[in-house]
């Protein structure tokens, strides 16, 4: 039995192919090629999508210093967390360390990204 | 997050999901949106991972994440992953991690792995089910012959409950948001019920990946924290991503 939900609606027809308000676009491919040094796969995914990923981080960021604005949690995630990669097992440590440097984005906000679900199960 | 696996009449499977990511983080008052998920839709990618130039395993990813949520290696099975809330949490993982035990492994890791380097859907079962985590889990995990389908409810130690496809007892689908299947769900976001009530209208004789779109597509198992909804079929390994919207009335989660 359904709980009454203002937001409930009847099940969906005909939506496929997608398209409609529900619709939001398609999403890019990009080949990953594992025969590459794991710090040089990420490459052009990165070139292309650095820009779109430091507005997410940033947001994360301004949210956390929201919460925390005396800047420690920032700080200690761009100069603390990043030790942590070096716990991390063969190849994702070089392969985070090849987006940090293909992005220009500090190592430690890379490693909390990459870690993100682990923190947030709580 | 949403995700089903089903199996046709014909003993054909097929494996989606809804992505639902940002809860609590940052309402945009003018969008009437979270401003993280919508954030992270300029960033959903699908990855082919190739060796010798042959496909290895497809993946629906956020750029700048190497582990994976959604996935499917061609003609051997499709994987998704939904995030478990529990007390007992990734936080404690981290903290021991820290410590020095480093005997669990970090989610994301761990499904890269297992799409990378799992041989079949059994092989890719067992080590969902017995690899220690870091964090709890619930691991979908569809094969590519009849019955091939369940949900591995994980802890972070120990596997607490697998739920198999059953054809003969008449479980052609299993289904899994972000609740163990023996407890009722938050009241407050019961999207289990929704979806089970229209994979059950759209019938066993008329699934396919279009009319498991439709259940996808519905409020509230679609809403605001939706990103992106992937469909997937394991003989030829095709994924299929699309961005969502969902468009006022809409559940916040």
């Amino acid at each position: 039995v359904l709980a009454p939900d203002p937001y409930g609606e009847d099940c969906r027809s005909k939506t496929y192919p997608p398209s409609g308000p529900t619709f939001q676009g398609h999403v890019p491919t990009y080949v990953i090629n594992l025969d590459l040094p794991p710090s040089k796969r990420w490459d052009q995914l990165m070139h292309d999508k650095k820009t779109e990923l430091k507005t997410v981080i940033q947001n994360i960021k301004d949210i956390a210093n929201t919460f925390f604005p005396s800047g420690k949690v920032v700080d200690i995630v761009d100069h603390k967390i990043v030790h942590l990669i070096s716990s991390f097992p063969y190849p994702f440590n070089e392969e985070l360390q090849g987006i940090a440097n293909a992005s220009g984005i500090p190592l430690g906000e890379i490693v909390i990204f990459n870690i993100f679900y682990e923190i947030f199960t709580v | 997050c949403t995700s089903i696996v089903a199996e046709d009449k014909t003993g054909k499977l097929y494996h989606a999901r809804n992505l639902d990511f940002g809860l609590f983080l940052g309402w945009d008052v003018k969008n009437n949106s979270w401003t993280v998920t919508r954030e992270l839709k300029p960033i959903v990618v699908n990855l082919d991972f190739q060796r010798n130039n042959k496909t290895v395993f497809k993946s629906t990813n956020f750029a700048g994440y190497i582990g994976m949520v959604s996935g499917v290696k061609p003609d051997t099975f499709t994987l998704t992953m939904n995030e478990r809330f529990s007390l007992d949490g990734g936080y404690i993982g981290i903290f021991e991690w820290f410590l020095g035990r480093r005997d669990g492994m970090w989610m994301g890791f761990l499904t890269r792995t297992v799409l990378e380097n799992a041989t079949s859907y059994q092989d890719a079962k067992e080590k969902l089910s017995k690899t220690r985590l870091l964090a709890p889990a619930y691991f979908i995990l569809g094969g590519k012959n009849s019955g091939e389908g369940c949900v591995i409810t994980r802890s972070r130690t120990a596997t607490l409950d697998i739920w198999d496809l059953d054809i003969k007892k008449g479980t052609w689908y299993v289904v899994e948001t972000n609740y163990d299947r023996w407890k009722p769900p938050l009241i407050l976001d019961n999207r289990r019920t929704p979806a089970m009530k229209c994979l059950n209208q759209t019938q066993q004789e008329n699934i396919s990946l279009p009319t498991i779109y439709d259940v996808l597509s519905t409020k509230p198992v679609l809403n605001k924290l939706t990103v992106c909804t992937t469909l997937m079929e394991v003989h030829n390994g095709n994924t299929e991503s699309y961005l969502r919207e969902c468009p006022d009335p809409c559940s916040p989660w």
